[in-house]
């Protein structure tokens, strides 16, 4: 059940140019998996270009893409998959199928040259097979300090390069929702199977339809807030398993004080940390400590961050509110409904006149809930309208303003870095319409759209 | 293009997802943005990864390697006033004027188009079997007054709406040319006064094609541009 796609790191949109192109293998017409696994099966093949339109092409090539020969450009047309053992920063086991471009000892010698016996003599020769390039840390041996190398010190004869494991390079905070690390095996050493494949286990997460998850490849992702990154094995008895990443060993980042909320909650309630502890209904909670009456997986020493303290109702889960498990053995969960959304998070009932000129309210949010920037700092979008160049629009604070007589009505900068500005969530005034169409007296057009209009006769 | 006819529009690109498959229409504004419909994506915050604006071909599928075809990656999306349901589209590297790559003007703000001015929409959508779906095709239409459209529309017809005249044989835009230019020829200028959006029915005879009218966003583009 394994596919050989999972050697393979998938760069979507991507396209790795030919520098020689008569060192590229083309299969036309073969599938992926096809294309994947004669990859995998040639000596010569360490990434490949799919195209996929017009027509299917498998490129096979010689090379990735971090080095300093080759350029990835953008093409819809193309997927690219590189070989992990050539991109991996990081090793799993003793790291004898690592084929990165480490050169240096963990005490920063130098290494030598595989071919060379100079300063030190030795046993292996570099071939097709062996990984045994240049003189980059290499395991030959399987031992298990990892990957090494002689190295150019006369004194040293070889060492360590202290390449991390993967499961340590990156670690996780909390329950590990961010992780976004290249472990691709479980706990129990299984293989994870690919997001993008239904096989050997059909499943609901398929990455396109959770981009904001990093559902990339095999890798161990957290897309439901489960206590740990897990993913689906390529063991057909085993569903799913947690995998073995570290845990940061520093306490994870509080956030700002100003993000949490007590008196009310803002969104789905993930940021409050008041002491409500019944439910709507005013049953009292169970402590998220205890497992009775209800086991249940939220231990707070697990979801850290998720403020999980006596019996205080929380979203951990990413829920629609605030909510606990309840001290009732028949009931197992509520929401605590009765914590009320923060005025800030409530749609405006306020509304402007005209274009909005004049607009003085205090809505401070976009129409699509992004809070909006203040006029006054230039973070995350430079303001090129601001209390100095209008002095007379009232840009107070983040108030939705409109200095520049938007006939569309009041906007702001956004604090979202991908969107300048928008317009906000205010309507205009009820009775009035939008603003009378003038014809004008004369057209000019600055920039003109022309063609050249070929004579039938000519096209004939 | 229901009743239309294979022809030229250099300013009218095809958007393409992530499979390349056409998708929807848009209009060249400059070298770096293309106007289109809210329509024909599914949120202002889409990952754009993988998109492209195809133009200087009249091909829906042109050949690998055809020599003046761009094809030039999304990189951001950025949505209109909310009434006007247009997208602006910005383009990764700007795209190469030629004689079959060329932008098309901006109307005046808040002009309004003179009734009877002879204006012309394209796409690569669908024909419903009235012609070749492989190009570009064309048609051309007349503009017609709010007041007269709204005769047969009942005062639907909004003011940042605008409509050209029926045909009785049906001619229109369809499936997968929203998003695409009503351009309307002004001495030898040719405007953007409306862009497509999708309809009830498409080409259905009788029935005035309704566009948004570019001329009330004007403001918006500019400002969208600029910063």
């Amino acid at each position: 059940h394994r596919s050989a796609l999972n050697d393979f790191q998938r760069s979507e949109g991507r396209e790795l140019v030919p520098w020689k192109a008569d060192r590229v293998n083309i299969l036309p017409g073969i599938s992926l998996e096809e294309c994947a696994k004669r990859c995998s099966e040639s000596l010569d093949c360490r990434a490949f270009n799919y195209v996929f339109r017009p027509s299917l092409i498998c490129k096979h090539l010689p090379w990735v893409g971090n080095t300093e020969i080759a350029e990835v450009k953008r093409n819809v047309n193309c997927d690219l998959y590189e070989m992990k053992v050539y991109i991996r920063k990081c090793i799993i086991g003793n790291g004898e199928d690592y084929r990165g471009h480490v050169s240096k000892t963990k005490t920063g010698r130098t290494c030598q040259q595989w071919w060379s016996k100079f300063p030190h003599d030795h046993k292996y020769t570099p071939s097709s097979t062996n990984g045994l390039e240049l003189n980059y840390c290499r395991n030959p041996d399987g031992d298990n300090i990892g990957p090494w190398c002689y190295t150019t010190d006369p004194e040293r004869r070889y060492e360590s390069c202290n390449i991390p494991q993967c499961k340590d390079e990156v670690c996780i905070t909390c329950n590990g929702e961010d992780y976004r690390g290249q472990v691709d095996r479980t706990v129990s050493g299984k293989e994870c199977q690919r997001w993008d494949q239904q096989n050997p286990h059909q499943h609901i997460y398929q990455p396109e339809k959770y981009p904001d998850k990093s559902l990339d490849d095999n890798y161990c992702r957290n897309p439901d807030a489960s206590p740990m990154p897990w993913c689906y094995t390529t063991d057909p008895d085993v569903e799913r398993e947690s995998c073995d990443i570290r845990k940061c060993s520093e306490a994870p980042k509080r956030r700002s004080r100003s993000g949490y909320t007590t008196n009310c909650f803002r969104g789905r309630g993930e940021d409050y940390r008041g002491k409500v502890n019944e439910t709507t209904s005013g049953i009292p909670c169970q402590r998220w400590d205890a497992q009775a009456p209800h086991e249940h997986p939220f231990y707070p020493h697990i979801y850290e961050c998720k403020g999980l303290e006596e019996n205080y109702c929380r979203n951990p889960d990413g829920s629609e509110a605030p909510w606990c498990f309840t001290s009732r053995a028949q009931m197992r969960t509520a929401l605590c409904l009765q914590i009320k959304r923060c005025a800030d998070d409530i749609e405006a009932e306020d509304c402007y006149n005209g274009n909005g000129k004049n607009y003085r309210g205090a809505v401070r949010k976009t129409r699509k809930g992004i809070l909006c920037q203040n006029w006054s700092v230039n973070t995350p979008h430079k303001t090129k309208i601001n209390p100095r160049t209008h002095p007379e629009a009232n840009l107070t604070e983040n108030y939705c303003r409109n200095p520049d007589g938007d006939l569309h009505g009041p906007w702001c900068y956004t604090t979202d870095p991908k969107t300048e500005f928008d317009y906000c969530a205010i309507k205009q005034c009820a009775g009035e319409g939008p603003p009378i169409i003038m014809p004008p007296e004369g057209v000019v057009f600055d920039e003109c759209g022309k063609r050249d209009d070929r004579k039938l006769k000519k096209l004939r | 293009i229901v009743g239309g006819t294979p022809g030229n529009s250099p300013w009218t690109v095809s958007l393409r997802d992530r499979k390349g498959k056409h998708f929807c229409g848009g209009s060249l504004v400059n070298s770096k943005w293309v106007i289109s419909t809210k329509q024909c994506f599914s949120s202002c915050y889409v990952d754009l990864t993988g998109y492209a604006a195809v133009m200087g071909t009249v091909y829906r599928e042109p050949k690998e390697g055809e020599p003046s075809t761009q094809s030039i990656a999304l990189n951001k999306i950025v949505c209109g006033p909310s009434e006007s349901h247009l997208v602006l589209l910005q383009l990764e590297t700007p795209a190469e004027f030629n004689d079959r790559v060329a932008q098309i003007c901006l109307p005046p703000e808040r002009y309004i188009v003179p009734e009877g001015t002879s204006c012309e929409i394209a796409g690569w959508g669908e024909t419903k079997g009235t012609g070749d779906e492989t190009v570009l095709n064309v048609a051309q239409m007349q503009v017609q007054s709010n007041s007269e459209c709204n005769k047969y529309f009942k005062g639907r017809v909004k003011q940042n709406e605008m409509c050209t005249t029926s045909f009785f044989g049906g001619v229109g835009a369809c499936e997968k040319d929203y998003g695409g230019p009503l351009a309307c020829q002004n001495s030898d200028c040719w405007v953007l006064e409306g862009v497509i959006i999708p309809m009830r029915r498409c080409g259905h005879p009788g029935q005035p094609n309704i566009f948004i009218r570019v001329s009330m966003y004007v403001d918006w583009i500019k400002k969208v541009m600029e910063m």
